[in-house]
């Protein structure tokens, strides 16, 4: 039995808000430290992995692992019929066919019951060995929105050098070029405006930018984002939760 | 022209 409920209808709209577009249909693993997700594009470039911990929600009960497998786009219409202030309450069996979202707004007392027929989807499970990358950035999520937003208009490619002191994302595409130049800095009265960059190796990586474009719509669940970058290996770009983190592995482009 | 590589080329199945 699987009791989750969410102290807001939001929070579980923002999630699936913030990979739906690159992924549809995902096996949410459902176990007692709370719940996981991981599924890998149609092109097969960028994977997903999201993790909620117990403590993002206001309840949360399962006293078996349960697999629901969903297809995110009809999740997504179900998801539309709540408020966002409503509490959200997803229910199933041990074995289920289907999963209950029970959204209460318990200000005028109105409770709006759902159920999801779910799917058996034969994904495999890859494992994200722990790598030790050779740089990582921390900076605020619309900087990044408007570093791939811009650059991504003049090529369908994105390169990311990262030396000592600057982060350079730069592309060439057929109409034109653009390089944008960011700092570390530290922004002591807004300091989630700050720039953070742990350089150990110096990193240059080329990145397809439709993915950066599905990518971005992670900061709809953070105000920040951790890009790491190593030479050869994917770049992971990473969205804190409160309790939890939604992560995207981006393979990069590489010289034939 | 670059190349791009498939995630499952740097993640084993488990």
């Amino acid at each position: 039995m699987l009791e989750a409920k969410f102290e807001e209808a939001s929070l579980f709209k923002r999630i699936i808000d913030g990979f739906k577009d690159c992924v549809q249909l995902v096996n949410f693993q459902c176990k007692q430290d709370g719940i996981i997700a991981q599924a890998v594009d149609d092109s097969r470039v960028l994977l997903v992995s999201l993790e909620i911990g117990v403590e993002a929600f206001q309840e949360y009960r399962c006293d078996h692992p349960i697999t629901l497998g969903i297809d995110l786009a009809s999740l997504s219409k179900i998801l539309r019929c709540g408020n966002n202030n409503d509490t959200l309450t997803l229910i199933a069996e041990d074995t289920p066919d289907s999963v209950m979202l029970l959204f209460e707004d318990t200000k005028k007392d109105r409770i709006a019951e759902f159920n999801l027929k779910l799917m058996d989807i034969d994904a495999d499970f890859l494992k994200i060995e722990e790598l030790v990358y050779e740089s990582t950035l921390n900076l605020p999520a619309t900087e990044f929105v408007r570093v791939v937003r811009e650059l991504g208009q003049l090529s369908d490619s994105l390169n990311i050098t990262v030396t000592k002191e600057t982060i350079k994302f730069a592309c060439d595409g057929d109409i034109g070029s653009g390089t944008i130049i960011l700092r570390p800095f530290i922004n002591m009265e807004n300091p989630s405006e700050s720039i953070k960059l742990e350089m150990d190796q110096p990193v240059e990586l080329t990145f397809g930018a439709k993915y950066l474009a599905d990518i971005v719509k992670g900061s709809a669940l953070s105000d920040k984002v951790a890009i790491r970058l190593s030479s050869e290996a994917p770049a992971l770009f990473q969205f804190d939760l409160k309790a939890g983190f939604l992560q995207f592995f981006l393979a990069p482009k590489f010289n034939d | 022209e670059k190349k791009q590589r498939s995630i499952a080329s740097f993640f084993s199945s488990k």
